[in-house]
């Protein structure tokens, strides 16, 4: 028997809406620990790692470890039938071929189930090292969302360059170019709107514009993001989810012919 | 002209 249920169901609608753009299919692995999901997007190019801690949602239950095999494209159809007030219930047999999803309003007065076939997906698991990264800047998530947005109207692939002095976003395309520098900020009075700026050695590496527009779907969820960059690895993109777990999102660097 | 790289390589595939 595996029983997860959340008092709202506002966070799982936002966790659906940062992987519905990369993934069409993901393996929901269940364990006593909580939710994981480790899956790639169809061309290969990102990885999103997504944690629900157990103790983070309101009653959990999990007898078996469980890989359930799900379909991204029905899951958001399902989610968005959920008011974000409605406490959302996943239930699954040990075994199962599906998952129910069960919402049920504040007033308990309207109590709707959804049930979803699973599918059967080839585990393929990718080890993600421990990595000490030179460039570790967290700053506000609407912010990153915003240059990620702006200057994607100027190329295809957004430079980031980290230095002590702060970070530097920028693109250049066939129209002319552009970029966008933030300071690291001096008084971080407001913790939700500090730039925070961890160098141990600047870096700078390109980023397709695509994929980071992606990511920042999940600006919802946290008002900070984190971005981990070293030199020739995949930068890591990092959102909270509340006091649950969090998403990571790993992409390749686009690197010199 | 930069090429993209693949998520994979940088990853044990397990």
């Amino acid at each position: 028997m595996f029983e997860a249920r959340l008092a709202q169901s506002a966070i799982l609608k936002k966790v659906l809406e940062a992987v519905k753009d990369l993934l069409t299919e993901a393996t929901f692995e269940c364990s006593d620990s909580g939710i994981q999901v480790q899956a790639m997007d169809n061309a290969h190019v990102s990885l999103v790692s997504l944690n629900l801690r157990s103790d983070g949602f309101d009653k959990y239950r999990c007898d078996r470890n469980l890989s359930m095999g799900m379909n991204i494209g029905t899951m958001t159809k399902i989610l968005r039938c959920a008011s974000s007030e409605d406490t959302v219930t996943l239930r699954a047999v040990d075994s199962p071929d599906n998952i129910i999803f069960i919402f049920e309003s504040q007033n308990k007065e309207k109590l709707a189930e959804y049930e979803m076939k699973l599918i059967n997906m080839d585990l393929e698991h990718l080890g993600i090292p421990e990595t000490m990264y030179s460039c570790v800047v967290k700053m506000p998530s609407q912010e990153f969302a915003r240059i990620c947005r702006d200057l994607s109207q100027f190329g295809e692939a957004i430079t980031i360059a980290c230095s002590k002095e702060g970070i530097k976003f920028s693109a250049a395309g066939d129209y002319g170019n552009a970029n966008v520098k933030l300071a690291q900020t001096a008084d971080s009075d407001k913790e939700e709107e500090a730039v925070l700026i961890d160098m141990q050695e600047p870096v700078k590496l390109t980023f397709a514009c695509r994929y980071l527009n992606s990511f920042v779907k999940a600006t919802p969820l946290c008002a900070q993001v984190k971005l981990s960059m070293s030199s020739d690895v995949p930068l890591v993109c990092e959102y909270q989810i509340g006091e649950i777990g969090h998403i990571r999102y790993y992409l390749a660097p686009k690197i010199d012919d | 002209s930069k090429s993209q790289m693949g998520i994979a390589s940088y990853f044990k595939v397990h």
